[in-house]
């Protein structure tokens, strides 16, 4: 069995059988596509297994990898109303050689998106990081401003096209330095509400949730649909 | 004129038969998140000259069983998939990414000489 199992996983483009210590929460996206081509087999629609009509791109290999990063607690805040800054990291190695990369989206997750426990607005900062991150330096050196935008509560998911930067680090992996999230809290004079920014970021804090989900076209095992016999 | 060609019972020739792939029993629900197993079926059974013009088998197997009609020696035509279907799988790597991966033909839907 030990050999038959090597070559299954050859098959299923693994080099072992995976051990993961526990299992993560599929993410609802991967569920409905898994369960929508579930429900097309049983019915016997035929589907192109190489169109991810979900998602509007090509590919037949979805990953959804989770943030290696970790929060940066620097002494002097970037700026005064700093709420929250995290290096972000996502580990591209699974994706293999001949396969093309056909979307790459960064989710930020900052919470329950609900009307209960309103906190202020907040400004959401993404930097490409361009250099290693230096142990001791609180602040990784910012590169290019990748996206700026505020953030009405309630925050819920935010969702930015990260193709062009992914398709970078995967040719490039050694370029791959993550990405440095900072939100602020706006100074919300005319709410009339006087928010504890505090209680905000600590709740930010515990709920951020940062994910990227990556489709790639495997051209090996996605050839034009042959007409069967 | 007609070849009298031995009279196959039905139950030995090619036809699909069921095959569950329980991943519990290869070990692999460790790492396979959905689905728990599939039903894979396979092809199995006799290829006589009568049936390669019946079951939807290939040109190539109707003059194989038709020669082998004539002489024994030659091979019988062999029972193989006509018609198969991907599956979809859900699973953990071990960098805890979650991989939803299309595999085709996995699944044996119809059986034939070939």
């Amino acid at each position: 069995v030990q050999f038959q199992e090597y070559v299954f996983l050859q098959f299923l483009d693994l080099d072992k059988a995976p051990s993961p210590q526990k299992f993560q929460p599929v993410p609802y996206i991967l569920k409905k596509i898994f369960q929508d081509r579930e429900a097309a087999a049983t019915t016997g629609v035929s589907q192109d297994l190489c169109y991810v009509k979900e998602l509007g791109v090509r590919g037949n290999v979805l990953r959804f990898l989770p943030d290696q990063g970790f929060f940066l607690y620097p002494k002097k805040p970037f700026q005064a109303s700093s709420c929250l800054q995290k290096l972000l990291y996502f580990n591209l190695s699974a994706i293999k050689e001949r396969e093309q990369l056909t979307l790459a989206q960064l989710g930020l997750d900052l919470g329950p998106s609900s009307y209960y426990n309103l906190g202020p607005e907040l400004e959401l900062a993404l930097f490409l990081v361009q250099e290693p991150h230096v142990w001791g330096q609180f602040t990784p050196k910012p590169g290019k401003i990748f996206a700026l935008q505020s953030v009405p509560w309630p925050q819920g998911a935010l969702r930015f096209n990260l193709l062009d930067v992914a398709k970078d680090w995967n040719d490039n992996p050694q370029k791959n330095f993550g990405l440095f999230l900072e939100i602020l809290v706006k100074e919300d004079r005319d709410s009339g509400v006087n928010f504890q920014p505090e209680d905000a970021c600590t709740r930010l804090r515990r709920s951020l949730h940062a994910s990227l989900l990556v489709v790639t076209l495997n051209s090996d095992q996605c050839h034009p649909s042959r007409k069967r016999r | 004129a007609a070849i009298p060609v031995p009279k196959a019972s039905c139950k030995n020739l090619c036809h699909r038969h069921q095959l569950f792939i329980n991943f519990r029993d290869l070990g692999w629900h460790k790492w396979i998140i959905a689905p728990k197993g599939f039903m894979a079926n396979y092809c199995h059974g006799d290829c006589p000259f009568s049936l390669t013009v019946s079951l939807n088998s290939s040109n190539y197997a109707f003059m194989q069983a038709l020669m082998q009609a004539v002489d024994p020696e030659t091979p019988q035509a062999v029972c193989i998939p006509s018609k198969l279907s991907p599956i979809s799988m859900l699973y953990q790597d071990n960098n805890d990414n979650v991989i939803l991966r299309h595999y085709e033909d996995m699944v044996v839907d119809e059986c034939g000489c070939g």
